[in-house]
């Protein structure tokens, strides 16, 4: 999980304003 | 066909798979065909091309990282809208866009090239692969393009573009799938729903078998990315450490 922490994210978020 | 079983709940189910993957295909697609057209007159001009061709190689590519990053958040949208995609578990969701993401965005630039002018757009205009040199990979971006370029001969519909970048992205065959039988059924309808809609929009016979080729050279150009971005990070470690965009580094193990 921790490898791919921001694609987890962006999975998991209705929407997605992850900062990358 | 001949009305023995249930043939009509069958095409009513196929239409309604085509509907729901070509919505969250146009709602995902990051440019409008209609926005793309209105831009299609904006190419970059002699002096444009030439500051990009004077970047730094590691400038350059880090502003296609950050691009490729950028469409791929598009294509993460578009898988979690795909129905059945979040019912998978998580590993195969994961597998499924670290293998598939960059293919889809392969298969997507066919709407953003323009074929007569052999240029696609890139960072506000369109671009022909000369813009790209700095990059040091001038056979591989020569590939994309002709790849772009063949795509967009099939002169494919949205509907049939969308059903076709869902099937690039549920390929059951993946290496790591935990779950590969529930990919399977999912990659199985959508090329059931794929050549529905093909007979639907009366395309020729050998459409669905140009497309399943197209698999492999996709393939090909992935493979040759990661092959281009190793050999970048072995030259650039830091810069790929400190300055690419971590979903990249997340998605090509770089």
């Amino acid at each position: 999980k921790e490898k791919h922490k921001i694609l987890h994210q962006l999975l998991q978020n209705s929407t997605s304003p992850v900062d990358l | 066909s001949n009305g023995d079983t249930s043939p009509t709940v069958s095409m009513a189910e196929l239409d309604h798979q085509v509907q729901l993957i070509s919505k969250s295909h146009l709602e995902t697609c990051q440019y409008l065909r209609e926005e793309l057209q209105q831009m299609s007159w904006q190419n970059f001009l002699q002096d444009e091309v030439e500051s990009y061709q004077s970047k730094p190689r590691e400038v350059m590519w880090q502003l296609c990282a950050v691009k490729i990053t950028e469409a791929i958040q598009y294509v993460v949208e578009f898988a979690k809208r795909i129905d059945g995609f979040m019912d998978l578990c998580q590993n195969d969701q994961i597998v499924l866009l670290k293998a598939g993401s960059l293919e889809v965005i392969f298969v997507r630039m066919c709407r953003m090239f323009d074929s007569q002018n052999n240029t696609v757009f890139f960072d506000g205009k369109f671009a022909g692969p000369d813009v790209f040199r700095a990059l040091g990979c001038d056979d591989l971006i020569s590939s994309v393009f002709d790849f772009a370029k063949s795509m967009c001969s099939l002169h494919l519909s949205e509907d049939e573009l969308a059903l076709f970048s869902a099937f690039v992205l549920l390929s059951a065959d993946r290496s790591w799938l935990q779950e590969k039988l529930q990919v399977e059924k999912l990659q199985q309808k959508t090329q059931l729903a794929l050549q529905h809609v093909l007979q639907k929009n009366q395309r020729e016979d050998g459409l669905l078998h140009k497309l399943r080729c197209k698999v492999s050279a996709l393939r090909s150009l992935c493979s040759r990315h990661t092959e281009k971005l190793s050999a970048f990070r072995a030259v650039y470690p830091d810069i790929v450490g400190t300055h690419f965009p971590p979903l990249y580094k997340e998605l090509f193990g770089a």
